[in-house]
């Protein structure tokens, strides 16, 4: 049997807000480390990996581990129904077809529960290998929304190119070009503004624009994201979950004819 | 703008 409280319930519709465009269904493993996703987006060009870990719940008991089909519009749908203040308990027997989530208000003066059907989805898991990689950037997430969003009106497919002059985002369309550079900036007042860099051999890759903005629908978990790139290898975008996870999204890159 | 890999090319199967 499981039982799961998240006193930050609102933190579960934001995860699944940002995948829900992304990944249509989806299983939901859940285990004595928590709750994880591995998924790909319905054209296989990227996979999103969380990881929610047990010690982030209040209460968090798993006998056996399970797995969770789920459609996610619908998993959405009740999540919002729960308030984002509320706290969400979640519960499902070993063997049972349904999950059942509790929303309880903050002043414990509301209680709601919903039932959802899980269903059978047949996914394969990806092993992600462990990678060195050549750059990382640790930017504020609403500066990463609107690099993408800028570009996304000029062009579809962006060069990111790290070198030790900084982060440039270069896009091309039937407008023009557009060139974006991110420099290092850890002197900002508020550590929200804050930009580092970690170069340890120059990188550019092409990807496509679409993919990295909806990552970026995940603004509203994090103050910051992370890319992480090596040469022909997919950028991981990760938003840390605060200290009790992370959402991980890996885009393959596009390669030369 | 180039070819798009897919995700599999560089993941294998877990």
């Amino acid at each position: 049997m499981l039982e799961a409280r998240l006193v930050q319930g609102g933190m579960l519709k934001k995860v699944v807000d940002a995948v829900k465009d992304l990944v249509t269904e989806a299983n939901i493993d859940v285990s004595s480390s928590g709750f994880q996703l591995q998924a790909m987006d319905t054209s296989h060009v990227s996979l999103i990996a969380m990881h929610l870990r047990s010690d982030a719940f209040e209460h968090f008991r798993c006998d056996r581990a399970m797995s969770m089909g789920m459609s996610l519009a619908n998993l959405a749908k009740v999540l919002k129904c729960a308030g984002n203040d509320d706290i969400v308990t979640l519960k499902a027997n070993d063997d049972g077809d349904t999950v059942t989530f509790m929303f309880e208000s903050p002043k414990e003066d509301r209680v709601s529960d919903f039932e959802l059907k899980l269903m059978d989805i047949d996914s394969e898991h990806l092993g992600i290998p462990d990678t060195d990689y050549c750059a990382t950037v640790t930017m504020p997430s609403g500066e990463y929304a609107r690099i993408c969003k800028d570009l996304s009106s000029i062009g579809d497919t962006v060069v990111i190119s790290a070198t030790k002059d900084g982060v440039k985002f270069t896009t091309s369309g039937d407008v023009g070009t557009a060139n974006v550079t991110v420099r290092q900036n850890t002197t900002a007042d508020k550590k929200e503004d804050q930009t580092i860099i970690d170069l340890k051999e120059p990188v550019a890759l092409t990807f496509a624009l679409r993919y990295l903005t909806s990552f970026a629908k995940a603004t509203p978990l994090a103050t910051h994201v992370t890319l992480s790139m090596t040469r022909e290898l997919p950028v991981m975008v990760e938003y840390a979950i605060q200290d009790m996870g992370f959402l991980r999204f890996y885009l393959a890159p596009k390669i030369e004819d | 703008g180039g070819v798009q890999t897919s995700i599999g090319q560089f993941f294998g199967k877990a």
